[in-house]
């Protein structure tokens, strides 16, 4: 563990949270995609298979499990409580190339034929994308909250600082793989433009609008 | 020897 990962595994902790918070304060789940959601559950249900034949550690076990708890609840919540409150007709990606575009990546890309080893590669590379339903939608409506342009921040940050986790990892341990690495990237660069209008607009008190 | 990958990481 070093700081970089510690502090990208709190980002991802506290986005969850602020995104618990946003949906119980005002009431609502707008502005949430429920298809990135929806990517998420399954992302974190893929790649966590191996909750059931690797202990790690009390910290890991305990993330695994509220990320799975988390993801899965908001996913139902969206659809029981909070229905009424998004609007299906914003939420328009089609997420069938994305789940399908994921599996013909890891069956490609993949350091090992095994059931478990594919689904976390699948789990990777769907992870890298699964938040284009949610910016997508954004560059419909233009605009976002600010506790869900926060929310966005600290999902975004989370991946970015695991780059640079997996880049000091390799200075310091020699530890590489170079999927993960790869999939990070690609979620980095898809965030670019969202993290420009965040630190230019959101970080000085302004709404998050799009140009 | 276990075949399976060691991910510690989440």
């Amino acid at each position: 563990m070093n700081v970089f990962r510690l502090v990208a595994d709190l980002m991802h902790l506290a986005s969850i949270l602020i995104l618990l918070l946003k949906i119980r304060k005002t009431r609502s789940a707008a502005g949430i995609s429920f298809k990135s959601q929806l990517l998420y559950l399954i992302v974190f249900v893929t790649r966590y298979l191996d909750l059931f034949t690797h202990w790690v550690s009390l910290y890991n076990t305990a993330m695994k499990v509220f990320f799975i708890a988390s993801s899965g609840y908001i996913v139902y919540q969206m659809q029981r409580r909070y229905r009424a409150t998004w609007d299906p007709a914003l939420d328009t990606f089609r997420i069938e190339f994305l789940l399908g575009g994921a599996a013909v990546m890891s069956l490609i890309f993949h350091t090992k034929f095994t059931f478990l080893e594919l689904f976390w590669t699948y789990s990777i590379w769907l992870e890298a994308v699964a938040i284009l339903p949610q910016l997508f939608q954004m560059s419909r409506t233009g605009e976002a909250e600010t506790i869900t342009a926060h929310y966005l921040f600290a999902l975004g940050a989370y991946r970015g600082l695991y780059v640079v986790n997996w880049i000091y990892r390799y200075a310091t341990e020699g530890y590489w793989e170079w999927i993960p690495f790869l999939a990070g990237m690609v979620q980095t660069v898809l965030y670019a433009d969202f993290f420009y209008v965040y630190f230019s607009r959101v970080m000085r008190g302004k709404k998050f609008e799009l140009p | 020897a276990s075949t399976q990958v060691w991910h510690d990481e989440l």
